[in-house]
């Protein structure tokens, strides 16, 4: 049975979509079988990012690895039980199918709270979390005293989680839960008050609701810059897709690598 | 009456809130009497921004401008025609019962499409779309062609605006509709390939569905660091938000006020 990576955070613009791009290429690029569930289809990031991809390789005759990509939307039914029921249905169906035929299912999620996105949270193995260097974002996952940068209480995205954590429990009738790893996402390349301030809060918040902090991407346009092709840096070593390398390329290379082994997928992205 | 001034882009994390907050901030700062509505009231940022400036007053013991804030949540009743009209009632009252008594009326909205940010949209006398300079966060405005980065089609928040702009016409009767203008976020301090990819596109774009471009905001801690706070770089020059003046800080000061007057809202922004 594959993988199943989650990329979940309720507050928008954290890096989901580009994170999930990212883990999807280093994959691939290491041979390994993958599928991918946008369940944020009303945005459509990472489809419209598989659709572009596509549509590269048929413009420049060229041929790139591929993942198998289903986009999931919430149900329409008036009702919110029946609506309920076929959102689960939809995406335990689309997870064990896919997670059968490939070695890992990476899931995209939405910037909100939905039903939907709490079904995929549910059947995460890992569940990666992007943050903005912020404390905007980190108020998201908990309100954070502006003295002492300790936790005063969880927030609705930390909630969820716990919530998620115990209806999997229930599901599965097993205390197999998932591991929750939260990525620092466009940190600045200069050292500032603000990101040290922000390493002493996360670093208090991790002990207290139980994730792992991983260093994750610096601001990089390169993680941005391929999207209307399809592309990622881990696509630039295939023939036709020329891009001259540069420090930051490689640098960038060593963020995704770096992410890769932390959260032990590991891969022999190169 | 006073001017009602919306921020909106269903793409998560294009910078709606952070806009919001120093808009706000350099109108009060200006003397002007502000009054602001949250409808992303479940995440809530700029609620929690004016709670943090709040407790910030409190704590130092120092008196800063306030906003008259108000919070709208979308109605939970279950039929969706119902729960439609208290949205549409719940904004409307709001709205007019405020611009009534304040200079301005500033509406921060969700990064996602519902019901009650439509309805925010649709009293908007000016409309500010925050935008990341990247292709994944233009993709919400429309599909672009990656060669020619000309308009294949408008996405989903373009053809919202152009939905909104009609009601608001058939509502009141007149041709009278609002301003709307896309403002660069985030953007780089180093020119790069993807930055001139990224004029070109938004130059085309803006004739095609009808906005005006103005540079907006650089990628500044500044503008996220004073979050738990609750102040803005406009509030530095009070007494006992001890703050010292970087090179930064006056580049960031300098854009709000180039926003500010941008916008047609001349502030004595200091
Ligand atoms: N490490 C990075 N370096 C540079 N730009 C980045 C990086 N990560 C994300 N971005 C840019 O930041 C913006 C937000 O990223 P993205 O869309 O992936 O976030 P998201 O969490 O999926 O957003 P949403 O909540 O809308 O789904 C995009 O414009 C993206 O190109
Ligand atoms: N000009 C800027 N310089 C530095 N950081 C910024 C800037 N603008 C926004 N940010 C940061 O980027 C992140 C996204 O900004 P913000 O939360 O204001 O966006 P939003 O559009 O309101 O997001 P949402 O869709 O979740 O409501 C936050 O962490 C914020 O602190
Ligand atoms: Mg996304
Ligand atoms: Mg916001």
């Amino acid at each position: 049975r594959g993988q199943i990576v989650v990329v979940g955070n309720q507050k928008g613009g954290s890096g989901k979509s580009t994170t999930t791009m990212h883990i999807i290429a280093a994959l691939l690029s290491s041979g390994a079988k993958v599928a991918s569930i946008d369940l944020d289809a009303r945005q459509g990031t990472l489809s419209r990012y598989v659709e572009n991809r596509q549509a590269f390789m048929q413009r420049k005759g060229v041929k790139l690895p591929m993942p198998t990509h289903r986009s999931i939307e919430p149900s329409t039914v008036a009702s919110t039980d029946v609506a309920r029921a076929h959102d689960q249905h939809a995406v335990e169906r689309a997870v064990q199918d896919l997670a059968m035929r490939h070695d890992y299912v990476v899931i995209d999620t939405p910037g909100t709270d939905n039903f939907l996105s709490r079904v995929g949270h549910s059947f995460a193995d890992t569940l990666i979390t992007p943050l903005n260097d912020s404390f905007v974002d980190l108020d998201v996952l908990a309100t954070i005293d502006p003295e002492t940068y300790a936790m005063t209480r969880p927030s609705k995205y930390a909630e969820m989680i716990f919530q998620v954590k115990m209806q999997k429990a229930r599901r599965d009738r097993s205390n197999r839960t998932f591991e929750w790893i939260v990525m620092r996402n466009r940190t600045g390349q200069l050292d500032s008050r603000n990101q040290r301030a922000m390493d002493e809060a996360l670093e208090k918040l991790s002990q207290r609701i139980g994730f792992k902090l991983v260093p994750g991407f610096s601001e990089r346009v390169i993680f941005r810059e391929l999207f209307l092709d399809g592309l990622t840096l881990l696509d630039l070593k295939t023939k036709g897709t020329d891009v001259k390398m540069s420090m930051s390329h490689l640098a960038a290379r060593q963020e995704v690598r770096d992410l890769m082994s932390e959260i032990g997928l590991e891969s022999a992205a190169t």
